[in-house]
This record gives C-alpha cells, structure tokens and sequence, in this order.
C-alpha cells in the first residue's frame, strides 16, 4: 500500500497550540510555533536551513539535508515530496506542493534550497 | 474531531552531539 502523510496535515484539522488555543493548520503562522515553544518546558524551536534536496531510490520520497541550530549540524531525512515543512516567515512548504495541494488540501509553496524551516530539539540537550 | 498538540507538526531534528 502507498505511504500516507499523518493526518493532522489535511486542511482543516485542528491543532492545539501550548496556551490551549485552537487553531485550523492551514491558519498557523511562525509566532505560533515561537510562542508555543517558549511555554513548552521541554521543547526548543531550531533553524534549519535547506542545504540539499536530493530525489530518493524510493519513489515519491526526498531526501532533504538540513544544517541545524547554530551549529549548522548536519541532518538528513528522508520524507515523502508532499510532506509539509513550515518555512519562517512564509509557511507550509513541500518538495511537491502540487501533490501536497492535491492530496492534502493544504496551500502550499514550493522548498527550496535555502529556506529556514521550522524544527524542534530538546531544550536540555547537553 | 481530533485534536493534535502543535509540536507534532514540526519535524525533530536532533543533530548527532560530536564533541
């Protein structure tokens, strides 16, 4: 059977952010996700840039390498070309938006090389 | 409906401790 993306995605599912309020995930905007780390006790909000987006042996996945925090680690995943990634500052982006809009209703740009996306690591790391 | 905590949107990327 063909991967399917988690369905918290879909336009018009509802995420609860950390102060409990409710939003639609089509509507969620990067302070939402700043703030909501700033009250979480364990959760740490990390840049991480888009360094390369490769297309994978498997069909319809990507593997896109990161550089994480202030480091610029590196870190590679492999997801599928319509999972979505919130860009700062811009929003939901995917390797294929096109596929993300159609499967997910979810609007969409397109993840470049470049883009600072959204990303989370423990705050107690060390 | 469902409900889902907002930190399951966002990928973990927990970079691999080197030193």
């Amino acid at each position: 059977s063909a991967p399917s993306l988690p369905p918290y995605f879909t336009k018009g599912s509802i995420i609860q952010l950390a102060d409990g309020e409710l939003k639609r995930v089509e509507d969620l905007k990067t302070e939402d996700f700043i703030q909501s780390a700033e009250i979480s006790n364990e959760l740490k909000i990390d840049s991480s840039t888009v360094e390369r987006i490769d297309s994978s042996h498997t069909p319809n996945f990507a593997i896109i390498q990161f550089a994480v925090g202030e480091h610029r680690s590196q870190v590679s995943v492999e997801v599928l070309v319509e999972y979505p990634f919130f860009v700062f500052g811009q929003g939901w982006s995917s390797c294929c938006p096109e596929r993300t809009s159609q499967l997910l209703e979810l609007p969409c740009t397109k993840l470049s090389v470049g883009d600072v996306c959204i990303s989370l690591t423990l705050k107690n790391l060390r | 409906v469902p409900v889902f905590p907002w930190h399951s949107l966002v990928p973990f990327l927990a970079p691999t401790q080197s030193d």
